[in-house]
């Protein structure tokens, strides 16, 4: 209050007051919450969601991130394997980001639009891999097939950026990574990373990678990118630690 | 840190939880289902000023022990009802180009308050 001099210096002292004053005090608190955490999050306005992700590839993703349950309070649960037990941990400074495929101009293409931040502090990636679902023919009458996945980046020569000869004996996940070819795209304006997907010995052995299933039959074994970022100060700290 | 009960006027912490689906964010936002929006308010007099809190810094606590003493410029500075004690927070949602996006956010609650 301007009356009581000096206390008007401190915004938060005043507020017992415009709190029984002003009415819609709580939609102006709710205003201020939703612009506080679109700045935390480096975000202009909320996003729009067209499309959501379907339930099965969600919930498949989520299930591979490094992170336990995000508790109601923002905490994260994490299990611990030795004990049985979960312990609650502190966030560090980090993000991890699930991009799922689109598809690309070819069906061996797919297509990774990864988050775009305006401060560019998707700068350190401490980890990223290509998850691919392998699947194996009904039909195959082989007991394990061994086939050599491989992963070119559309447009940049013939060199594969991350290969892997797998052993299969039945359908599941493979990860490729890609740490160094997501480094480099990041520093790009357009973050839009195509991939092609080769796969030998595959046709022979019944063994076939899921793309993007246009008809969305196989949502739950849709590729997806999941990357592991760090903010640059953060990261030299844990660097320190270590 | 005190915690506001509506009979204190001395700076406390006051709860404000916004759930995500009330506000119609809940369809990008897919975990935690809400916020603990919590803020400081209350009086400061100057004889509290720095005593309030259990994480106030080394530095207001300085200042304070200038301004018992009468020492200028630190006897006009007045205190004010700030956090002393944040934490972070994580989240997940969907950004705009419908990728998750799980990040951790440093200093997002406010834990307690006291006079700085």
């Amino acid at each position: 209050s301007p009356e009581e001099g000096p206390a008007s210096d401190c915004p938060s002292c005043s507020l017992p007051k415009l709190q029984a004053e002003v009415a819609g005090f709580d939609n102006q608190l709710v205003e201020a919450v939703k612009r506080h955490i679109l700045n935390m999050l480096h975000l202009k306005s909320r996003p729009n969601i067209t499309h959501p992700v379907p339930k099965a590839a969600l919930l498949n993703a989520l299930k591979k991130l490094h992170v336990g349950r995000v508790r109601e309070d923002g905490r994260v649960e994490i299990e611990d394997h030795s004990s049985s037990k979960s312990a609650l941990n502190e966030p560090e400074q980090a993000s991890e980001i699930i991009s799922f495929a689109e598809a690309g101009p070819a069906r061996d293409i797919v297509h990774f639009q990864i988050a775009k931040e305006e401060d560019g502090d998707l700068s350190l990636v401490d980890q990223a891999n290509i998850w691919l679902y392998l699947k194996v023919s009904n039909k195959s009458n082989r007991s394990r097939s061994e086939v050599t996945i491989r992963l070119y980046q559309e447009g940049d020569g013939s060199q594969a950026i991350s290969q892997k000869r797998v052993d299969i004996k039945r359908s599941g996940w493979h990860t490729l990574p890609v740490s160094r070819t997501v480094q480099a795209t990041l520093a790009t304006q357009e973050r839009s990373l195509l991939l092609k997907v080769s796969c030998e010995r595959c046709q022979e052995t019944g063994v076939s990678p899921v793309l993007v299933e246009p008809a969305e039959k196989d949502a739950s074994h849709q590729p997806f990118l999941m990357l592991l970022v760090r903010q640059s100060d953060a990261h030299t700290h844990r660097i320190r630690k270590r | 840190g005190l915690e506001c009960d509506g009979k204190v006027s001395i700076c406390c912490r006051k709860q404000f939880y916004v759930n995500f689906r009330d506000i119609g964010w809940s369809d990008w936002i897919i975990a935690p289902p809400g916020y603990y929006g919590n803020y400081c308010e209350g009086e400061c007099p100057s004889h509290i000023a720095g005593t309030s809190g259990s994480s106030l810094s080394f530095h207001s606590a300085v200042i304070n022990h200038y301004r018992i003493r009468g020492y200028s410029p630190f006897n006009n500075i007045k205190s004010c009802c700030v956090p002393t004690k944040l934490r972070a927070m994580s989240m997940l949602y969907y950004d705009d180009e419908h990728n998750i996006v799980k990040k951790d956010i440093q200093n997002m609650i406010v834990e307690e308050c006291g006079c700085s």
